[in-house]
């Protein structure tokens, strides 16, 4: 399995 | 003129251990509805956000928006100084760089002050979208905390399983394999006790046990936490601060390659 990262969810403000 | 303080200040010192393991260091944006602080760990696995309401302080004024970059290591070490009853005060002037804070024992005969300087950080914001969760778990944090470290110990990866039977955390690794079902709670005498969950649709989603490990740091917060997870997106770990706020952690799932 790999670990996706948070900023492949969230977008920048 | 920035100034905040709140005669719980265990409250400040448990938060920075809830977050000090995770960040190295974060930005406290304080405007007149309180103090905000969002920030990623190193990977960008995982995201912490932090609110503190002004209403939950017992006096706060904060005149001008302001952001301060603190290390997170040494705002920890200067928290460890206060005793756990004491009234904890952070302020600051306008455009600052630095933060002072002052500990009061509870008979006022001890006052510290500790002043730090600030960082200008350029960390990167993120929106964080509303979100209807198909699963939300509530339980007992320390039975959360519990779960977390005995499944480390199989596995680098835990999968939480979210049906309206209940919630199963599992593990596998070398040494086998450990499974946890925990039922919703049938009669809810202490609600702080209880397994709640409410589900629209079963979710299966895999984490990284580390950075579970890492939030439940918060454990001493609140004797409860809330779980909420969908399919494919982050699961979020709340932690509820009585009367002040809240520590919320996102967490980026592992997916099958």
């Amino acid at each position: 399995m790999s670990q996706k990262t948070i900023t492949a969810y969230f977008s920048s403000r | 003129m920035f100034e905040a303080r709140l005669l719980r200040g265990s409250i400040l010192k448990k938060v920075l251990e809830a977050i000090k393991d995770l960040l190295t260091q974060a930005t406290f944006d304080c405007d007149d509805s309180g103090i905000q602080l969002q920030a990623m760990d190193n990977s960008h696995v995982s995201l912490v956000s932090l609110q503190l309401r002004a209403d939950g302080f017992d006096k706060y004024r904060c005149d001008r928006n302001i952001s301060m970059g603190m290390n997170l290591n040494s705002v920890a070490k200067i928290l460890k100084c206060a005793g756990d009853k004491d009234t904890v005060t952070m302020k600051a002037q306008d455009n600052a760089d630095t933060v002072t804070f002052v500990f009061e024992s509870p008979n006022q005969e001890k006052v510290s002050d500790y002043e730090m300087k600030l960082m200008n950080l350029d960390l990167e914001h993120l929106g964080i979208p509303e979100t209807e969760y198909s699963c939300t778990i509530r339980m007992p944090s320390a039975e959360f905390a519990r779960i977390c470290r005995d499944l480390s110990q199989f596995g680098d990866s835990m999968v939480i399983a979210c049906t309206k039977e209940g919630v199963k955390f599992s593990a596998t690794g070398e040494i086998g394999s450990a499974n946890i079902k925990l039922a919703q709670t049938a009669s809810v005498d202490k609600e702080e006790e209880a397994v709640i969950i409410e589900m629209d649709e079963p979710v299966t989603l895999t984490f990284a046990c580390q950075y579970l490990n890492y939030f439940t740091k918060a454990t001493s917060l609140s004797p409860q936490v809330q779980l909420s997870m969908s399919a494919d997106v982050p699961l979020v770990v709340e932690y509820r601060i009585q009367d002040i706020g809240h520590i919320r952690y996102y967490l980026a799932p592992k997916i099958e390659d």
